[in-house]
Formats: C-alpha cells, structure tokens, sequence
C-alpha cells in the first residue's frame, strides 16, 4: 500500500529522514533539536494516493548536465522520484560550541538485499556545491532487509549555511534564499547502477509552533 | 550576473497544498 502513498518504489521505502541538531545540557543529557523530519507512516489501500507535480517544473532547480535531474527521471524507474517540500523549524538558538552535533539520519527498508550508496548533493540556483556519497550494507530484520545512515554528519557547507540562513532578521528573507536551495538525493543499487529512490528536496522555513513539516509529492511527466 | 533568470517559484505550476504549510502536530 506505501507505493503511491509514501517514498517508496518497488525495490525499496524511506522509513524516516531527519536533520537534526544535538546541544548537550550536561553530561547526562542533550536536547535534540529536529530541522526536517519525515516519521514513520503506515500507509493503507484506503488512504489516497500523494499528489503529483510535473517534474519539468523543477528541472532548473537541481543539476542539468549529465546525471541531472531529467536525465536520471528518464532513465526512471519513474515510480522511485519525489519531491518534498519540508517546512524547516528553525525556531532554535544556534550559538558556535563544539560540543553541538550536527546530523541527519534515516532509514529505508527493502525485500532485497542488497547495498545501497546514497548521493546527496546540495545545490544552489541548481547548481551543485557540495556533494555526500554513503554506503550501506543491509541488515534482515523482523523478514526484511533494513539500511541505516545513522547519525551522519551535517557538512561544514550545511552548518554554515544554517547559521547565516538564522541571521536574517526576517522570515520572508530565509525563504527568499531557500528559494535557490535545493537539495538532490540518489538512492543507487551498488551494483546494478539501478535508481531505488530520487528525492528532490525544497524548503521554506516553518511558521507553525508544531515544529517541521513537510509535503510529499510524486514526481510524473505526463 | 546569472545568464538565465529562474522563474520563481509561485509561478509555477504546483498544487496549492505546495504553499499550505501543514497544521499537524
């Protein structure tokens, strides 16, 4: 039932993603502070389908050259491309300290084992910056093969891009920036090459006293 | 400068929920 309803293709379905940042209280404890989260869903036939955006839409805003966006959406499968749009909370008091964790971590499970390398490129006007590339291996559990990036640390780029996104005095100006700041994630078959999930990711900052939030949308070409 | 100018964003076609931030807790 997550087909359709989640990120998920046939070969394998995001669980949980989150950016996050750790500010240890004492040497017993940390707050966690969560810029993006995507939870745990367990999606059923009777909920609906995610709604779909024209992936041509969005082709500026992530690389166009070779092993771009429309390329890769080409290639398909296409029933492995989405776009999130998170609402990031940035409602947090970032001060330098060396002892803050930057990370994100998430998780993805298959019916397949196999091992995964998951590309991360963080891209300004749709350009690439920075670029993370993660292996992982498959873990069965409970009669299913599991992959966890646990706990992988944010870049410096991302770090500091963060801290200046909090200087500015006004929410409308983050969001004006974060309107050429996207990030592209490749989830890759290690040895077939084969595309298991693409996830264009946009953002603006939260209003909501909830925390982040986000939307999820199939990426189609009709 | 840039050689192509983007188009923004709120022109494009996307649903409306792309611009409804969600009220869940």
């Amino acid at each position: 039932p997550w087909q359709g309803r989640s990120i998920a293709s046939s070969k394998l379905r995001m669980l949980e993603f989150s950016a996050f940042l750790e500010q240890p209280q004492d040497p017993e404890t940390f707050n966690k502070h969560l810029f993006v989260h995507i939870g745990q869903s367990n999606p059923t036939y009777s909920d609906p389908y995610l709604e779909s955006v024209d992936v041509r839409q969005i082709y500026d805003k992530f690389p166009e050259k070779k092993g771009g966006l429309k390329e890769l959406f080409d290639k398909g499968p296409q029933n492995a491309f989405f776009l999130v749009k998170f609402w990031a909370d940035l409602s947090i008091n970032l001060q330098d300290d060396s002892n803050f964790f930057y990370g994100v971590s998430s998780q993805y499970e298959s019916s397949e084992n196999m091992v995964i390398t998951s590309s991360t490129k963080v891209c300004s006007f749709g350009k690439q910056v920075v670029e993370k590339v993660e292996t992982e291996y498959a873990r069965f559990e409970s009669g299913r093969y599991v992959f966890r990036i646990h706990r992988s640390p944010l870049c410096e780029y991302m770090i500091n891009f963060i801290h200046k996104l909090k200087h500015l005095p006004e929410k409308y100006m983050m969001n004006s920036v974060l309107e050429n700041f996207t990030i592209l994630q490749v989830v890759t078959n290690r040895d077939t090459l084969e595309t298991l999930l693409c996830i264009a990711y946009v953002f603006e900052v939260s209003t909501s006293e909830h925390g982040a939030q986000h939307h999820i949308y199939r990426l189609v070409k009709d | 400068g840039r050689a192509v100018e983007q188009v923004p964003m709120r022109k494009r076609q996307l649903p409306a929920s792309f611009w409804e931030e969600p009220k869940l807790t």
